[in-house]
């Protein structure tokens, strides 16, 4: 249904600026 | 930066446009060649979360009636899918070679993909969520096209009983859009409109039942009755049609933005 998508793009979104914090070794900060 | 027209897209996607864009800056400057963390777990959480998103948005396409989400919303998961092969293979390439220059292209190729690809998933999706708010409208319109033709009390109770319900939905769908729109000249334009329709409503109702009354007593002044309802009803489809255009605009003017 329509909030179950906008929260997994979200849980996404979330998951792919992890991803990215980790490429700057900001991960633990 | 990219801009967003609804705030729940731009609560979801303008963190990680800001992220990609700052991965794209640090690609640049580490052309020096600085080793890449082990960034398998990241990766799979995202791969987890693009299986999830796929899933869901299947299930949103099968249980869909509007078949331009149908058409359309295929290719973003595909995108997605897509971008998260990319992160993927930006992994594998990482753990056997840190430096590996290919592996940074793809990680960046991947975020810019997921970044799109569920731009383009959420765009699709509220474009659907528009179109049902414009089929409210449409059937508003569809009524407001037979107050012309209704000669009778019991006639106008019907219009009213089929009408108000109708009025109601597009009232309460318009005014959660506006609620929900960064552009803030578009938000105005759905308030006014909508309390411009609320206003004539009723007095639409009522030239209608003063054309009635006259018509049955065969009194003077049938004409300009006519006249009066016609144009409120006629008014009303024009603040309709108003709100029916900026539903679907999604541009953005940065003059116009406070």
């Amino acid at each position: 249904d329509a909030n179950e998508m906008v929260r997994q793009a979200r849980i996404l979104a979330q998951a792919t600026a992890q991803l990215i914090q980790s490429i700057k070794g900001e991960a633990e900060t | 930066m990219p801009v967003f027209h609804t705030k729940t897209i731009e609560s979801i996607l303008e963190p990680v446009a800001q992220q990609v864009e700052r991965l794209v800056i640090l690609h640049e400057e580490a052309e020096d060649g600085n080793a890449m963390p082990d960034l398998e777990r990241p990766v799979q959480a995202v791969s987890k979360a693009v299986a999830n998103l796929v899933k869901v948005g299947k299930e949103t396409i099968n249980s869909s009636d509007d078949p331009i989400l149908k058409q359309d919303m295929p290719q973003a998961l595909h995108r997605v899918e897509s971008a998260s092969k990319l992160l993927e293979e930006a992994s594998s390439l990482l753990k056997a070679d840190p430096y590996s220059g290919p592996a940074r292209k793809k990680l960046i190729e991947g975020a810019r993909g997921i970044l799109q690809g569920t731009s383009s998933l959420l765009l699709c999706f509220d474009e659907s969520e528009v179109r049902k708010i414009i089929r409210e409208c449409k059937k508003v319109l569809d009524y407001l096209a037979v107050a012309e033709v209704i000669e009778s009390m019991e006639d106008l109770v019907q219009f009213v009983k089929d009408l108000s319900p109708c009025l109601t939905k597009v009232s309460r769908d318009v005014d959660g859009r506006e609620k929900e729109l960064t552009h803030q000249i578009h938000r105005e334009i759905l308030v006014r409109c909508l309390e411009q329709v609320k206003t004539l409503a009723p007095i639409l109702i009522c030239s209608m039942k003063i054309f009635i009354q006259i018509l049955v007593q065969g009194g003077k002044g049938v004409e300009e009755a006519a006249e009066n309802r016609n144009y409120l009803s006629q008014r009303m489809t024009d603040e309709i049609n108003e709100i029916i255009r900026v539903l679907q605009l999604t541009t953005y003017d940065e003059d116009e933005w406070d």
